[in-house]
């Protein structure tokens, strides 16, 4: 366990026990983290988000890390919490993070869908979708990945309440999603996005919304290239990198088409680590591996948009 | 709690467009019941499917007789949620 923490990285954890070591992280680096409060999801529950800044003027150029959105990918929780810890441990030991950090802010959201992934662990592991209730409808909740203001209700997605991928009745109807539009378009000054996903070991990027490239596809597949070899460089984990839209499918409403169309150039998706045997239940063994690599190709992103400040 | 006795995910190979309708058509009828853990896409990428035991004999057929080359990833998706769950127990214990 890091730095005499109690907190077991390699294993899955409950909300409460998540949101207690984020406490605990900012606690014991006060100076360098804090934990703020973005909002509550539909059933009361805090949204909390760890934000690790070195000072300098309010609202410095920032770098947004999603995790969780979807609430059965478990290892996405527990590769942003250990990224958490991983961030204070190696601030001022690792150049390429401190440097990250004088220039930067990051905030981290590990667990952007807080209502489902508590249902996960209390009724039905493989949830996905918010537990907002559908008026009319006896299915529950919306997909908080579909429900963004990028080409709403668009390919990809389902007007049925009962769909894995209803977008829900408007665009930001989630409150988990509209508390994260709002803080980052309140902030202003969000440089990158990530969101952190599971499984299948694809680097994506704009859009999924359409196969139009982005203005900037040649420069994030570049990057998100360079953040797969760096990834694959520890265990040799293979990811395809692609906009989202031909490397899977089409996707309407996701989170990094609405932070790239809102000005936030580089927006990437990651779907973690795929054995071939697991699915969604990728046995704890196996959250610091997958966190550990995928910290390589997350640093890979931050240094270049360190470097490329627009 | 869901309890997913008997239940299994299949990967299913799709080789072209022909096959990613008929997957399509599969995954979404609901005389199945069946969950995508990774849908069908255009590219030619295995399609994963949790299938509800019920449905097992019947989601079979329909792949044997369409020709679709598939596998068991998962043969006893319950065993592998009683062991996650074990391990968190121990875990909170410890």
């Amino acid at each position: 366990e890091r730095n005499g923490s109690h907190f077991n990285y390699g294993a899955y954890h409950s909300l409460e026990a998540i949101y207690h070591e984020m406490d605990s992280i900012a606690s014991d680096f006060p100076d360098l983290v804090s934990r703020v409060q973005i909002g509550c999801s539909f059933e009361h529950r805090p949204m909390y988000v760890l934000k690790f800044s070195t000072g300098g003027e309010q609202q410095r150029p920032a770098i947004w890390l999603n995790a969780g959105i979807h609430s059965r990918e478990w290892v996405s929780q527990a590769t942003a919490i250990w990224t958490a810890r991983k961030i204070v441990s190696d601030y001022q030991k690792d150049p390429a993070l401190s440097a990250i950090l004088e220039k930067m802010d990051i905030f981290l959201l590990p667990v952007a869908n807080p209502d489902g992934y508590v249902y996960t662990q209390t009724h039905n592991r493989m949830w996905r979708k918010t537990r907002s209730l559908n008026p009319g409808s006896l299915c529950v909740g919306t997909d908080p990945n579909r429900n963004w203001n990028a080409s709403f209700a668009g390919q990809g997605t389902s007007a049925n309440p009962c769909s894995e991928v209803y977008h829900g009745p408007h665009a930001n109807s989630e409150v988990e999603v509209k508390s994260v539009v709002e803080f980052i378009q309140n902030h202003g000054n969000f440089k990158c996005f990530v969101d952190l996903h599971s499984y299948s070991q694809l680097l994506m990027y704009p859009y999924g919304y359409t196969v139009k490239k982005a203005p900037d596809a040649e420069e994030l597949d570049e990057v998100a290239r360079r953040a797969a070899k760096a990834l694959a460089s520890l265990s040799g984990t293979e990811y395809q990198v692609g906009p989202t839209c031909t490397t899977v499918y089409p996707a309407s409403g996701s989170s990094i088409d609405w932070a790239y169309d809102n000005g936030i150039k580089y927006a990437f998706t990651f779907e973690l680590r795929d054995t071939g045997h697991y699915g969604f239940l990728l046995p704890a063994s196996q959250i610091v591996p997958t966190a550990e690599e995928t910290w390589l190709g997350l640093r890979s992103i931050m240094a270049h948009v360190r470097d490329h400040l627009y | 709690r869901e309890k997913f006795l008997g239940d299994q995910v299949f990967r299913i190979n799709v080789r072209n467009g022909d096959e990613i309708s008929k997957l399509s058509w599969l995954v979404n009828s609901d005389n199945f019941k069946l969950d995508v853990w990774r849908s069908p896409s255009t590219f030619g990428r295995p399609v994963d499917v949790l299938v509800p035991s019920v449905s097992l004999q019947p989601v079979r057929s329909f792949l044997a007789s369409q020709g679709f080359e598939y596998s068991v990833t998962i043969e006893d998706l319950q065993a592998l949620l009683d062991d996650e769950d074990e391990e968190m127990q121990h875990n909170e214990g410890q």
